[in-house]
């Protein structure tokens, strides 16, 4: 869980940062989901 | 550090090693993936004239973000 | 030659089954993969015919969320990692505001970590 919560802040970040560069918005939901894909992957 | 953590969670050896560059990369890799997985999102999302990204935007493009990677 | 069929089926097949020009059926084609990050390192082919059937790898999603019977061929590793995010997107498609994955996790957060 230690590391899967790791991976859900960084990809939370990286997100904000595409987020800014198209001028959108992530929900956290759409954050959790990249997340966990991520994470498996 | 955190990769090298997740990767060991996956070895079948414990005594598996992995390089530092092979480490780097890795890490590298994964950044792109969650890059590309969000864009991806964004893309969906604007496609519908949206200007937040949410789950089911992500769902869309799944598909064929674990088909590229 | 006649994929395993013999002459009788494959009479039956091409004469009930075989699609032929007058069905009017396009060409299925999916859709060239485009990647975000890598903008400026391909452009999508101009040649993808505007009269060819795209096909949606998100079209069927809702039954995504399960595997499908197997005979011979188990699903993949891969593709049981995608049921599964199928499935949690499922479970969080309604939730509005807090994020029941987040809330899970917050507490495991340990920022030495990142």
């Amino acid at each position: 869980q230690r590391l899967k919560a790791a991976v859900h802040y960084t990809v939370g970040c990286l997100s904000q940062e595409v987020a800014e560069d198209k001028e959108i918005q992530f929900s956290k939901q759409s954050i959790a989901a990249i997340s966990e894909i991520t994470f498996r992957q | 550090e955190t990769v090298n953590k997740i990767l060991h969670l996956h070895f079948r050896d414990d005594k598996t090693k992995i390089s530092s560059d092979a480490l780097l990369l890795m890490a590298e890799m994964l950044k792109v993936f969650v890059r590309e997985a969000a864009a991806r999102g964004a893309r969906q999302a604007q496609a519908e004239d949206l200007d937040r990204v949410d789950i089911e935007h992500v769902e869309k493009v799944l598909p064929q973000l674990l088909l590229d990677f | 030659e006649n994929w395993c069929l013999t002459s009788e089926e494959f009479e039956e097949w091409s004469r009930i089954y075989k699609l032929k020009e007058s069905d009017g059926v396009k060409e299925p084609i999916l859709p060239q993969s485009h990647f975000e990050t890598l903008e400026n390192m391909e452009e999508i082919a101009a040649s993808q015919a505007e009269d060819a059937h795209k096909l949606s790898l998100s079209e069927w999603r809702l039954w995504q969320n399960r595997p499908f019977p197997t005979h011979l061929v188990d699903h993949s590793a891969r593709c049981f990692h995608f049921i599964d995010v199928m499935e949690m997107i499922e479970l969080m498609r309604h939730e509005e505001g807090d994020c029941s994955y987040e809330l899970e996790i917050q507490p495991y957060l340990n920022m030495n970590d990142i």
